[in-house]
């Protein structure tokens, strides 16, 4: 199998980090069955690029990792 | 614009804020100008007042921390997280607390943040704002730095602070004409020369310098004090004058007050159970301060800055005549005049005998 590089890993962690600190993204245990939908991390990062106005890809491009890593504000733009 | 679950919001037009400590990135006076530029921003389109505390428990406490301190949301060293803040409400609810670990900045530059604009935007949240998904707006989550000279909210911070405090701010009770035959008065005090007579938000100026009654409403003097105190008094030795609004005082030296203030009338020493005092004089050949709660009276040394033994005493048995409650009082030219109602008692300051009774606008040449 092919081994995520490293920076790849980085940028997902930090990513998951920050989706979770402003757009309430819990990581769930993986369930038995697959299941039909998007992977909750890519629905929450589609959520983050709507609200950015960015194309909703659901994917982490380098448009959607550069903002995530602006200076910003603690609180979170979602909550459940 | 988004608000919080709920839309929790303060239900009070005055809110108090402290800050607590300072960031060594600046200088404190402009950490504080930064801060109440910010506040300005938000007043200016609410009915909102904000009144700082330099002690005591306020509304919106204002600090600067680095990593974990103290709530659930450590900061994470520079860049990333600069500052959040808490949704109204009691005890954390509403601070703001700025990362340590940035460079603030009076300015806008490319090696700091501006306190002012985070400032504004955390503010904001102290009010009830959440994050807009407005680009430009001063709510969006992005730090921009920007130019803040002249500085506006965007149109839909404004349409969303808007939306939890109403645009109109109460309507203040129109000022009664000086002939007004039912004339009263909140508070009267003498004023380097002076007489500054109280009426809600209102004070008519009698100077002997020009001839006429000169108007004001209260904020332009004193923009951070609300009107409708209950009483006033000058210290002239000490080029001071003092206001007194429910449980608490201001001292004033000309358009400034004073750090420390307000204090809680407490520590002039009245019992907890004096929750406002109805009036003040100072009498400056003794040096004693005559304060009114009720039918009884209190007298405060102000060489010792405590209350005299003995007190409180009846008014009406050291001032003869006087059975009134009273509503404002003043010393001039070796008279006190203690007014109630639409009128008004002179009486000797030495022998504490009425002289005569004039109605209250007659110190307008009515």
């Amino acid at each position: 199998l092919p081994v995520i590089p490293e920076k790849e890993k980085e940028d997902m962690q930090f990513a998951q980090k920050y989706l979770e600190n402003f757009y309430d993204f819990k990581e769930e245990k993986s369930s038995l069955f697959k299941s039909k939908d998007l992977n909750p991390m890519s629905k929450k990062i589609q959520e983050m690029q709507s609200f950015f106005g960015l194309e909703v890809t659901g994917q982490l491009n380098s448009q959607t990792l550069n903002m995530m890593k602006q200076p910003r504000c603690g609180i979170p733009d979602v909550r459940s | 614009y988004s608000t919080f679950p709920l839309s929790p919001k303060w239900n009070k037009e005055d809110v108090t804020y402290r800050i607590l400590n300072y960031t060594p990135d600046m200088l404190q006076e402009d950490v504080e100008e930064a801060i109440a530029k910010a506040f300005q921003l938000w007043s200016s389109v609410t009915p909102l007042r904000f009144i700082r505390l330099h002690s005591g428990e306020a509304d919106i406490k204002i600090s600067f921390a680095s990593g974990f301190h103290g709530d659930f949301y450590s900061f994470d060293g520079p860049g990333g997280t600069l500052a959040h803040a808490y949704h109204p409400g009691k005890d954390i609810g509403g601070d703001a607390h700025f990362d340590e670990d940035e460079n603030w900045t009076k300015f806008t530059t490319y090696s700091g943040f501006n306190l002012f604009l985070v400032a504004a935007h955390e503010l904001g949240h102290s009010l009830g704002l959440g994050h807009s998904n407005v680009f430009g707006a001063l709510m969006y989550p992005i730090y921009m730095g920007k130019d803040t000279r002249d500085f506006r909210l965007h149109q839909d911070d404004i349409d969303g602070i808007q939306s939890l405090y109403e645009t109109t701010p109460t309507k203040p009770p129109a000022r009664p004409e000086d002939c007004d035959p039912h004339l009263t008065f909140d508070a009267i005090t003498t004023l380097r020369g002076e007489i500054l007579f109280f009426k809600d938000s209102y004070v008519w100026r009698k100077s002997p310098y020009f001839r006429d009654i000169e108007h004001d409403t209260i904020s332009s003097f004193w923009p951070s004090l609300a009107g409708g105190f209950d009483a006033a008094y000058e210290v002239d030795k000490r080029d001071q004058v003092m206001f007194f609004k429910d449980d608490q005082y201001w001292a004033v030296n000309g358009y400034n007050i004073q750090p420390g203030f307000p204090k809680p009338i407490q520590s002039l020493g009245f019992p907890r159970n004096v929750r406002k005092i109805d009036a003040a004089v100072h009498d400056q050949s003794t040096k004693k301060t005559y304060f009114f709660v009720g039918h009884r009276y209190w007298s405060f040394n102000e060489n010792t800055q405590s209350m005299e033994r003995g007190y409180p005493r009846k008014i009406a048995a050291d001032f003869h005549g006087i059975y009134h409650t009273v509503d404002a009082a003043l010393q001039k030219n070796g008279h006190f005049y203690f007014f109630h109602g639409a009128k008004h008692y002179e009486v000797d300051v030495k022998t504490k005998k009425l002289i005569r009774t004039m109605k209250s606008n007659s110190w307008f040449d009515c």
